[in-house]
């Protein structure tokens, strides 16, 4: 029923066609899926890219054996404490870095193979009360972890064999940080937004907090996806979990925002919304590049152009079941798309 | 959007902000 109902709106200038099914990886546990992911894995075979899949006990990589068909080759199984999300580690190979806790994160971990004698190893790498983590370039961590007097915004620094190189501290700002970006082509620069709608910005090489600037009331609890600067300006990608419907931008999804660092002025470049008469809101997402895609209460994935402001792709939900999870690859030109039931597709963007 | 907007912009935004922000 759900997908008749989505097929006017397909109709109407959104092209499913923009989203080839490439391959689909079913797994026989009918575990609850948390997470996907993409990690590049080198074997004996040379370097390919693998599919990392998280349940709530266990993490499992998948490599392609042919082009349609994709086989479970390394599981991890973990504790009692629930995987909550998978955490992208940039410019990694053989190296998948997870979060685990109940309400929050708990921990943070690495999962590995032993060169040695080709054991599953997981090593520690964090505890705490964690709100937000990040995996940065160069085998590097952000998080942000509270206790009742203070926040402290850590950056750990891992080898290349995964071990923990210790770190530093970047100075807090007084509210929560929920989430990080970096800022792309400034390597120093970091970005986090807040509990109170702020916008920090952070040298992550000497720990400074340079800015606080506000996002706006109209928007609130404001996620940021991706920063990038350009003629003077800071660009950030926020996405909007809460926002609410307004005549004049619909249902908002994503927004670029410029800001003037200088000034701390800031000014909205270009809406996403969601497709008119498309039922549902926003529940969760990933931005690559200029490209956005996110999971909607209705059970559909819509992916979006952010320069454009078009919705330019929709999933409407599988009539196996509800879309859940939607994450690019390493690029944007490969979107994982994911189901509770562990089910991934992998489509060509 | 325009300078009269944001205010005065800056190509060094994040070298400026280095020095002038506390240690």
């Amino acid at each position: 029923g759900v997908a008749e109902e989505l097929t006017p709106v397909l109709l109407d200038g959104v092209r499913e066609e923009s989203l080839q099914l490439v391959s689909k990886l079913k797994d026989s546990c009918s575990c609850c899926a948390v997470d996907v992911g993409a990690v590049w894995w080198e074997a004996a075979g040379g370097r390919e890219l693998c599919v990392v899949t998280a349940g709530e006990s266990a993490v499992s990589l998948w490599r392609p054996l042919a082009p349609d068909r994709w086989g479970k080759v390394h599981t991890w199984q973990l504790g009692e404490i629930p995987v909550i999300q998978i955490v992208p580690l940039p410019d990694t190979c053989n190296l998948v870095c997870i979060a685990l806790g109940d309400l929050e994160i708990g921990e943070i971990r690495l999962l590995q193979i032993s060169s040695e004698n080709d054991s599953l190893k997981q090593s520690l790498v964090k505890t705490g009360n964690i709100k937000a983590v990040l995996g940065l370039k160069d085998r590097r961590l952000v998080s942000s972890s509270r206790t009742v007097h203070e926040q402290q915004v850590e950056i750990t620094s891992l080898s290349e064999t995964g071990r923990s190189k210790g770190g530093w501290t970047l100075m807090p700002p007084e509210e929560t940080v929920l989430a990080f970006a970096e800022v792309e082509g400034m390597g120093d620069a970091l970005v986090g937004t807040t509990t109170v709608n702020s916008i920090v910005v952070w040298n992550l090489k000497t720990g400074q907090l340079l800015k606080k600037m506000h996002v706006g009331y109209s928007y609130p609890a404001s996620i940021c996806h991706r920063a990038y600067s350009d003629s003077g300006l800071l660009f950030v990608v926020l996405s909007h979990p809460h926002a609410k419907e307004s005549e004049s931008c619909g249902n908002p999804a994503f927004r670029v925002v410029a800001f003037n660092p200088r000034t701390a002025r800031s000014t909205g470049v270009m809406f996403s919304s969601l497709p008119p008469g498309l039922a549902g809101r926003y529940l969760e997402g990933d931005v690559k590049d200029a490209s956005a895609a996110a999971v909607l209460t209705s059970g559909a994935i819509a992916v979006w152009d952010l320069l454009l402001g078009h919705c330019t792709a929709l999933l409407p939900p599988d009539p196996t079941g509800s879309w859940a999870l939607a994450r690019w690859a390493t690029s944007s030109t490969c979107l994982l798309a994911g189901q509770r039931d562990g089910t991934v597709c992998l489509y060509r963007y | 959007c325009s300078e009269s907007d944001l205010g005065p912009i800056s190509l060094n935004w994040f070298e400026e902000l280095s020095a002038e922000a506390p240690p």
